[in-house]
């Protein structure tokens, strides 16, 4: 279960804050995924005092309402990255990024896919830069692209290009994983899927045999 | 037995901070550093092991504006629906109780009838309307809250109430679970011309895949 409380004092209406926060919510922790399993209680409450002594915000698009989404984006983030990187079993956190596609939702989607392939999720555990595994979850995401166009980045390390594999040092790239996972650091996966300006994030972990061992003597 | 949040930060240590980079600076406080909030975190004798702090408050000075997004998941537990309901009735809101140790999940008519009273209870307390008091539980799914020992715990804890980092930190302990850190973060940022502050807790390790409206 993930639970989250918010608080700020700016002032703003009630339909605008609960837009915010739901556009802040869809960027953030429904972009997390440690086991694919969703709660009965998932519940993030936002609330706001007022107390600042802001102006009041009435509309999304003012710029007022536009820096109050950037803060409670961030804020969000964090909060969703820490609950990814403290997954059961956790050696390091996953941090997947998408660009190119048609829209942010679509980004997102494709994000999400990836962060959630228990194949990725076990490769990176295994300290394997397996892009076969990356490309496949992109394109079961549902969301569709010109798989030509599919680039895939680990760190810094280009894995595939024009929607092939590209020669690269495996060594490096498996230690790459490998210093991550020894530091309870960030694996970086970059993805593009073709020219369209959507871009969105998820963020996961690896899967380890503790993450077993944790469930199987865990009972609900 | 009830043992103050005092100590709270010493059961797990603190996440590493992620913040993305922008137009902030973070600032101590997770949720209490925004103006108005005040939190506490207290063992309350909810949880099957162990004294790590189980029961959290946040309390705002004033009528704050609400809004909450909850699990899609059509096995919803009793505070999910009652904090539903509680948002369709009322914008404002002015306190949120967290229990750990019970998800209150999958237990029918009683488990809903516990959310409510626990609500009452701390509306009492606080002097405030039921509507304006909010409810999340997490822990073992099918067992109703510990509600006696949470009722009971419920004077104490808010007499625990502070506006500092450390209520806010017990806070984000008292909620946490299987969690090896607890998560909490505060940031001040610029909107128009008034400084702004933003600040939240989160809890969550297993069973992560939130699908949340």
């Amino acid at each position: 279960t993930m639970l989250g409380v918010i608080t700020t004092d700016a002032l703003v209406t009630s339909d605008v804050w609960r837009t915010m926060v739901q556009a802040a919510v869809d960027r953030s922790f429904n972009q997390i995924t440690v086991d694919g399993d969703t709660s009965t209680n998932d519940t993030v409450i936002a609330l706001a005092s007022g107390l600042s002594g802001s102006t009041l915000i009435a509309s999304l698009n003012s710029h007022e309402g536009m820096q109050l989404q950037a803060c409670l984006d961030g804020v969000m983030q964090s909060l969703a990255k820490s609950i990814a990187w403290d997954g059961e079993g956790a050696t390091c956190l996953i941090e997947v990024t998408v660009i190119g596609a048609d829209s942010e939702a679509e980004a997102a989607k494709i994000a999400r896919s990836v962060a959630s392939s228990q194949l990725v999720k076990a490769a990176v555990y295994g300290r394997d830069p397996n892009w076969g595994r990356i490309a496949a979850a992109a394109g079961y995401a549902g969301i569709p692209f010109h798989q030509n166009k599919l680039r895939v980045l680990l760190g810094n390390i280009l894995l595939m290009d024009g929607g092939e594999p590209q020669p690269f040092d495996r060594a490096v790239a498996s230690n790459y994983l490998k210093k991550a996972g020894e530091t309870r650091g960030t694996v970086g996966i970059h993805i593009s899927v073709g020219d369209g300006l959507g871009r969105g994030q998820a963020w996961g972990c690896d899967l380890s045999y503790e993450y077993v061992r944790i469930n199987a003597e865990y009972t609900t | 037995v009830s043992v103050t949040g005092a100590e709270a930060s010493d059961y797990i240590p603190k996440a590493p901070i992620f913040l993305p980079e922008g137009p902030w600076k973070e600032v101590p406080g997770g949720v209490t550093a925004a103006e108005g909030f005040k939190a506490a975190g207290i063992y309350g004798g909810l949880r099957a092991k162990g004294k790590k702090p189980d029961l959290a408050l946040v309390a705002c000075d004033v009528d704050a504006i609400s809004a909450g997004v909850f699990t899609t998941n059509m096995v919803a537990a009793a505070p999910v629906l009652y904090c539903k309901k509680t948002l369709d009735i009322s914008e404002r809101a002015r306190a949120v109780l967290i229990n750990a140790g019970q998800a209150n999940a999958a237990t029918g008519d009683a488990g809903y009838e516990d959310v409510i009273e626990c609500a009452n209870s701390l509306a009492k307390l606080l002097q405030m309307r039921p509507e304006e008091v909010l409810i999340e539980s997490t822990g073992v799914i099918g067992h109703r809250i510990k509600k006696d020992a949470l009722l009971n715990s419920l004077p104490k804890l808010v007499n625990s109430l502070s506006s500092s980092t450390e209520g806010a930190d017990s806070a984000a302990v008292a909620i946490t679970t299987t969690d090896l850190v607890s998560k909490s973060v505060a940031i001040e940022s610029q909107v128009g011309a008034r400084t702004v502050r933003v600040g939240g807790m989160a809890k969550g390790s297993g069973m992560i895949h939130p699908n949340m409206a």
